[in-house]
Parts: C-alpha cells; sequence; structure tokens
C-alpha cells in the first residue's frame, strides 16, 4: 500500500508546494504510480498541474474532508502519465471551523484515503503554511514527513517549533509518524546567509538533511505560470534536475529502509 | 488618535513581516511615535527587533488577546527612538481555537488596543500567513490594510481571494477598512517573470499600487540575523533605501486624505 509523505512547513513561502509538485513529477517519472493531495486553500499546488476552477469545484479536497465525495471520485488525472492529482479549493479554510467538534476531527483525511492507498506508490500532501487541523490532519494521514527548509534566517528559527509539533502528534495522534527528511531550498551561492543557515541544519539535524539541495532558480519560479511542473517545463535546468536527484535520494532511502 | 495599518497576505513568505518591521522603523525615523504589534505566532517581527523569547513570556499578544495583561503592559521598547513593539510568542496559534466560541471574537484586539491609541501616531499589525481568525481580528482594529505582493505566479493568484476577504469584513465587521496599498516586494530585475507580474498588478489596482517597488536585496535577509531591520544595519542599501521611499509615499498618501 502507498506510503504517504506529508510536505509540511508552517514557514510561508518557503518551497512546499514548489517540492509536493515536482517530488512527486520526479517519482512518477521513475515509474511510480503517484498521487498528490493539495491540503492548502491556497490550491497552488492544484494551479501547478494547470487544474482549472471549474474542474476542481465539485471534487475537491475539501468535499473529500466533508464526505460529500469519496476518494477515487475526488482524484483526478494529470498530463503526466502515473501521477494523478487531488487538488483543492479555497472552502478547504472553512474545513478548520467546521470540523473544530466532529469526532476524531484530526483524522478525516486518514479515514477518507484509505480508499485509494492500494492504488498508489506514494501518496504526497502539500501542506498550507501553519500548524492548524489541516497540518495536523495531514500528518496524521502520513507515515512520513519532508521539511523543505529555505535558506533564510526566518525560515530557520521556525524549524524548532516545526519538530516539536511533529513530536507531539509521533506521542500521541500518530505513533508511526517518521521525519523523512529536511531538504535545503532556494539555496543562492552568492550569498553567505544561505551558506550559513545550510551550515547550522547540517550541524543540527547531521543525517536528517538530504545531500540534494534545492538552488534558487528563475525557471522554478516561471513554470507555475504554465500550469506545469519544472521538470516538464524545463528539465534541463538546474532547478529541475535538482528534484530528480531528490527523488533518486528518497528511493534510495526507502530500499535501505 | 493612532491610525491603524494592518499588513495583510494569506500568502507565504510574501515580505509581509520584512514590510511591517522596516516601514515602522522608517516612520519612526520620519518622528512619527509608531507601535507594532507582532500577531503572528512565529514572531519573526519580535526577532527582527532582538527581543528575546525570555523578554516575550510575559507580556506578549497573546496574553492580550486573553486578557492576562493590558496593552500598556505589553509594549517593549526597542532599540529604536519612538518605535515600540508589542510582541508574540507561538502560544498565540492556540488562540484561534481558544476564542471560537467567545463573544465578539473578532474585535478582542481592538478592544485591547483601544487603551493605547493615544500614545501613538501609526500602528502596524503583522499578520500570519492565513485568513483565519488573527488576521480578521487585525483587520477588524484597522483603519486600513497595506498588501506586500510578491513578484511571483503563485503571489498573484491569492490576491483575488485576499480582496474578496477584505470586501467581506468591509460589508460587515468593520466598514471603515480601506485598502491603503499594495507594494511589490522582491522584485528582481533580471526575472521577466517580475515584470510580468507588476505590470499584470498595475493595469488591475492602478493607482493602489505603490510607486516604490521593494527590489530583491539580500542585505534584506541578512539583517533579521543580527535582531535589526534592514534601514539599521544597512541604511545605504537598495533594500532600506527602498522602504524609506515607501514611508515617504505613506506620509504623502495621508497628507491627501
Ligand atoms: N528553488 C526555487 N528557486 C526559485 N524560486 C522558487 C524556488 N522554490 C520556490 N520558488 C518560488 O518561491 C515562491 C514560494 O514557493 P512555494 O509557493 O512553493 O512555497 P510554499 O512554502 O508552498 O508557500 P506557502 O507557504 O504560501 O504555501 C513561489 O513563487 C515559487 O515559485
Ligand atoms: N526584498 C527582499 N529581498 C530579499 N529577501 C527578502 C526581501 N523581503 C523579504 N525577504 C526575505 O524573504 C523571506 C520571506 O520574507 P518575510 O518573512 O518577511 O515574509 P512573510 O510574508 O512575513 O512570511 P510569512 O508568510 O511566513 O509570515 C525572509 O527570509 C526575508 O528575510
Ligand atoms: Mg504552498
Ligand atoms: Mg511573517
Amino acid at each position: 500500500t502507498a506510503r504517504i509523505i506529508v510536505i509540511a512547513n508552517q514557514k510561508g513561502g518557503v518551497g512546499k508546494t514548489t517540492t509536493s509538485v515536482n517530488l512527486a513529477t520526479a517519482m512518477a517519472a521513475c515509474g511510480r504510480r503517484v498521487l498528490l493531495v493539495d491540503f492548502d486553500p491556497q490550491g497552488n499546488a492544484s494551479t501547478g498541474f494547470g487544474i482549472d476552477l471549474d474542474a476542481r469545484r465539485e471534487t475537491n479536497s475539501y468535499r473529500l474532508l466533508t464526505g460529500e465525495v469519496d476518494a477515487s471520485a475526488a482524484c483526478h488525472k494529470t498530463d503526466i502519465s502515473g501521477l494523478d492529482i487531488l487538488p483543492a479549493i479555497v472552502d478547504l479554510s472553512a474545513a478548520e471551523i467546521e470540523l473544530a467538534d466532529v469526532d476524531a476531527r484530526e483524522f478525516r483525511l486518514q479515514t477518507a484515503l484509505q480508499m485509494v492507498v492500494h492504488q498508489y506508490d506514494y501518496i504526497f500532501i502539500d501542506c498550507p503554511p501553519s500548524l492548524g487541523l489541516l497540518t495536523v490532519n495531514a500528518l496524521c494521514a502520513a507515515d512520513c514527513v519532508i521539511v523543505p527548509l529555505q535558506c533564510e534566517f526566518y525560515a530557520l528559527e521556525g524549524l524548532s517549533q516545526l519538530m516539536r509539533t511533529i513530536e507531539m502528534v509521533q506521542q500521541g495522534l500518530n505513533r508511526n509518524l517518521v521525519v523523512q527528511g529536511i531538504v535545503l531550498t532556494m539555496f543562492d551561492s552568492r550569498n553567505k546567509l544561505s551558506e550559513m543557515v545550510a551550515n547550522d541544519v547540517r550541524s543540527h539535524f547531521g543525517n536528517l538533511v538530504y545531500h540534494t539541495v534545492i538552488p534558487r532558480n528563475v525557471r522554478i519560479s516561471e513554470a507555475p505560470s504554465f500550469g506545469q511542473p519544472v521538470l516538464i517545463y524545463d528539465l534541463k535546468c538546474a532547478g529541475a534536475q535538482a528534484y530528480v536527484a531528490l527523488a533518486a535520494e528518497l528511493l534510495s532511502q526507502e530500499k535501505e529502509a
């Protein structure tokens, strides 16, 4: 059954969506059957694959949580063979309040995904920039977490808070949850701050930090305006190649497990 | 009494904190009495002024919301004369749930700030990357909103959602709220995407977009690691000068009003 990987970090703009979209694409390119769940009300991952708003209106992750649709109805094909997406709409932000008093509110996503876990090898979940009920639902559904970490000072500051939240979930709601790894993003070799943050993180977290570092690369930020992952938009660019290398590292990590 | 300006955008990492910290500093440098309210549980604005965690533990925006402290007790002096800060701690993220069933939950911040509005000319409020109860509280306390907009595709996508939320608050909870302006941030002249986003926003929003554009500038991202606004860390750099120009534009806008 599928390995469920959450891409989470409450700090905003660190590369969660970019990592979800491109890592999922790279894994599908390696022949794995992959589902990407867009669990952010902004719906950026859905846009990253060119899923227009009309197509998402009836079948999406909000209606999955409320129970109006089941998981297989909510999965959409993408232009990439082997990769489906469960898109998001802005109504998803209402779920935090609507589910506040519901029983087992933290396990709504986990329960809903059970129907499709046998159809995929990997399920990636893109999270919003917060540690609220949506991210907690994703952490409860997951086997592991990949943390994108922007090589900036404010992003470093938030890491200990994220790790504390993951620990809380590990001790209570989901004892199987592990941190799969930390991936450094938007690394700019001309900026000594990037180097400082990277060294700091590696000294604290050692092997938990992937060797692959995602460089700041303008082609990555252009790709979403074409509704394509950067692996499709410009496979030869440094950004796309870094995500291919990250997928290879993830696959070799799995083999060891 | 103080003009209350909220810095808001649910998209993560667009420069909300950077704009709050440096605009507040620039206004203080122009002789105004300024308070910066850190209303993001990440507490980045507080870190941007070097307020350590011990100093924030008792007097902060979370305890202001719960009523455990009043506003004048919660305001801290910064190293910049004329600029105080009301810092944030991570407990603030619990407020969304704790206040869910409280009467007039959207007006807790507005009520709490009444005690200090006569001591300042400007109060800036830095928001988290979401449109939940914390941001709604800030919009209900405010006279106007400044929207930092990163010159990237995903950031552009979120703007219409933000404007709809502001309209909802204007029609219901705070009829006086206006959008003061949109400021383009992290503009990279070497990247045609920046130009595209800037042209798109100016054609839609016209004069609502400030003339001043904040360039991507490495000194801006270095300053927080020294606990200083970039105006103090390196006043001559392009980033600091852009925030000085933005403050001048804001002041001339106020004169016209
Ligand atoms: N390596 C990179 N090089 C250049 N630009 C990047 C890179 N990674 C991401 N970006 C751009 O930076 C912005 C932020 O990235 P992204 O939206 O993926 O972050 P996020 O963590 O998902 O944000 P949010 O917190 O809002 O969900 C986007 O405009 C994206 O295109
Ligand atoms: N003009 C700029 N040039 C270079 N770096 C910048 C600029 N503005 C902000 N940054 C850096 O980009 C990152 C994101 O900025 P910031 O934290 O201010 O955004 P935010 O919208 O407050 O994020 P969040 O959504 O997490 O609250 C920070 O590391 C900051 O130092
Ligand atoms: Mg995202
Ligand atoms: Mg911020």
